[in-house]
């Protein structure tokens, strides 16, 4: 197996408490962002139409019968979806652990599905789930401390599994004391 | 004289007339997002504009809401960023995006990351808004590389798409932390993602007048640990470290990472209107980035009404134009470290880009001059 995030911090932010081990058939959603392809070809493409030295910037283009100086969401897809072998292997590995209500999105890159705690324990070695609250919302959420592992087949085809680590951000706006200044403001 | 930011200090500020508002003919649209579980309520933004939008042309309700909007009180930040994306990019179909609570209350968790649902947002709806402004970040020494090198893959998917993505450099100036016993300044993502557009925030120089302006000490900025410096930026940043006086220990920082931010706003002293209720002296750079999304949002529609295409990607073309139609802001330092070698001091500004206001704040009229055409 193998940790496709090694070096994700999982301390736990300052605000947060946890509430204990979550209960094993309590229901989380988990996202699985799948390896997309061409993404050389993409890196082209942003600067040929972002970058005003490129010969293509600013011209309109024939994007499969639509002409426009950008690609469609569509356009998008069909250049960085995820190959076949991908999308066949990831969903029979998360069908097989039990997964359910999995949904893609268009370019088909994001797979979300819920599972049982119990089940998603077994599936990501090493994850274990556990409750907390925090933030200024007294927001829950269900997160693992403990790293997680993927059987190593999977590590061609998928970039990350979100929803384990990464706590909701905190707002850094800020109200200042009013400013003092030396003349008298009328 | 004034006592604090409201839409006619942004809007005399940075040059925009009654005029410069939205035709309200066009397809044109801009978002906000923010992921704090924070909600806004069109009662505060009716408020607001009933308060301080009486000199120019504005709609008073959000056009789309993408997320549940709870019952909740409204959050500061989520009134804020509508409030003056609205109040700059006036008279524009505006959307907000905001993160729907994580438990439902079925035991079920949405345990999902909310900047996360963003994305997978962006990748599941073929019509979206031009614009977006996004205040959220992290620090990017708390995230994996392969989620950073994920997230960025999906900025340059909405990059060749066309949208423009903006988001707030962060508040806490260079930042700062220890690496085996030695202090290092701390860059913040998805500020530091090659593929966005950054915003730093800037002070008046005399907090009651309006004035040029100096940098905001809170201001984020500096050099990505992560991306490499896009050729784009490599000759603005090769001048700004030749020739600025004040430079920190190059153990600080890497010289060769995606340098940020590549513009600024005010970021100091902002009404806003939350719970019915006017919050004066609000500050951070989740005020600019919506401050300056809004004028992008304007040029996108002179733009669309001259027939072309929107703006898109901004960051290659803003740094070949070298910051023509930007005030160039030359004075003052962001915070960083506090220890004797550094004492607290991050970057300073100085002339042309630099790695606390980028290129500098919006002139309208000479921005939309340096933008209108493809």
């Amino acid at each position: 197996s193998y940790s496709p995030e090694p070096d994700q911090q999982r301390t736990l932010p300052p605000g947060w408490v946890s509430l204990g081990r979550a209960d094993p058939e309590e229901e989380l959603s988990l996202t699985f962002a799948l390896r997309q392809q061409n993404l050389e070809r993409l890196s082209e493409l942003v600067l040929a139409v972002s970058d005003p030295v490129s010969p293509r910037y600013g011209a309109c283009w024939d994007w499969g019968g639509i002409w426009g100086k950008y690609l469609t969401l569509e356009d998008v897809a069909e250049l960085v979806q995820p190959s076949t072998l991908t999308l066949r292997t990831v969903q029979k590995w998360l069908l097989a652990a039990g997964a359910r209500n999995c949904h893609s999105v268009i370019t088909q890159d994001f797979l979300i599905c819920w599972l049982s705690v119990r089940q998603a324990e077994l599936l990501l070695s090493g994850a274990e789930f556990h409750r907390y609250v925090g933030g200024p919302a007294e927001t829950h959420v269900v997160r693992s401390p403990h790293p997680y592992q993927l059987p190593k087949a999977l590590a061609p085809h998928v970039d990350f599994v979100g929803g384990l680590h990464r706590f909701p951000p905190t707002s850094s706006l800020r109200q200042r004391p009013k400013p003092q200044v030396a003349e008298a403001v009328g | 004289l004034h006592l604090g930011v409201t839409p006619s200090v942004i809007r005399e500020r940075y040059n925009l007339t009654a005029q410069d508002v939205g035709s309200g003919t066009t397809n044109n649209s801009q978002a906000c997002a923010q992921f704090l579980e924070q909600y806004f309520h069109n009662s505060d933004l009716a408020e607001f504009m009933r308060l301080f939008g009486g000199k120019f042309a504005h709609q008073a309700s959000v056009a789309h809401v993408v997320g549940k909007q709870g019952r909740g009180r409204a959050g500061i930040e989520a009134s804020l960023d509508v409030e003056y994306l609205m109040s700059t990019g006036a008279n524009i179909s505006t959307w907000v995006y905001s993160n729907p609570g994580t438990a439902d209350g079925t035991g079920r968790h949405e345990s999902q990351e909310p900047f996360l649902q963003w994305l997978l947002l962006l990748s599941n709806q073929s019509a979206l808004p031009y614009v977006h402004t996004v205040s959220y970040g992290d620090d990017e020494d708390s995230l994996s590389t392969a989620y950073m090198q994920r997230v960025n893959t999906e900025f340059m998917k909405a990059a060749a798409r066309g949208l423009t993505l903006l988001f707030a450099s962060g508040d806490s100036g260079a930042g700062c932390w220890s690496v085996s016993g030695r202090h290092q300044f701390r860059p913040s993502f998805p500020a530091s993602s090659p593929y966005v557009t950054t915003v730093g925030g800037t002070s008046f120089q005399n907090p009651f007048r309006v004035t040029n302006e100096v940098v905001d000490y809170i201001s984020g900025g500096g050099f990505s640990n992560v991306f490499p410096q896009p050729s784009y930026q490599e000759e603005a940043v090769t001048q700004y470290l030749n020739s600025s006086p004040h430079l920190p220990p190059s153990s600080y920082f890497n010289a060769t990472g995606r340098a940020y931010p590549d513009v600024a706003a005010l970021s100091d002293g902002y009404w806003v209107v939350s719970n019915n209720v006017p919050i004066p002296w609000v500050s951070g750079t989740s005020a600019s980035t919506p401050v300056f999304g809004g004028l992008l949002s304007l040029i996108n529609e002179h733009r669309i009404l001259s027939g072309h295409p929107p703006l898109g990607f901004l960051n290659p073309r803003l740094y070949k134009q070298r910051g023509a139609g930007l005030f160039d802001v030359t004075h003052g330092c962001h915070e960083s470290c506090l220890n004797e070698e550094v004492q607290g001091e991050g970057f300073c500004s100085g002339p042309g880009w630099d790695p606390v206001t980028g290129w500098g704040t919006p002139n309208f009229p000479a921005l939309l001059k340096t933008l209108i055409n493809p």
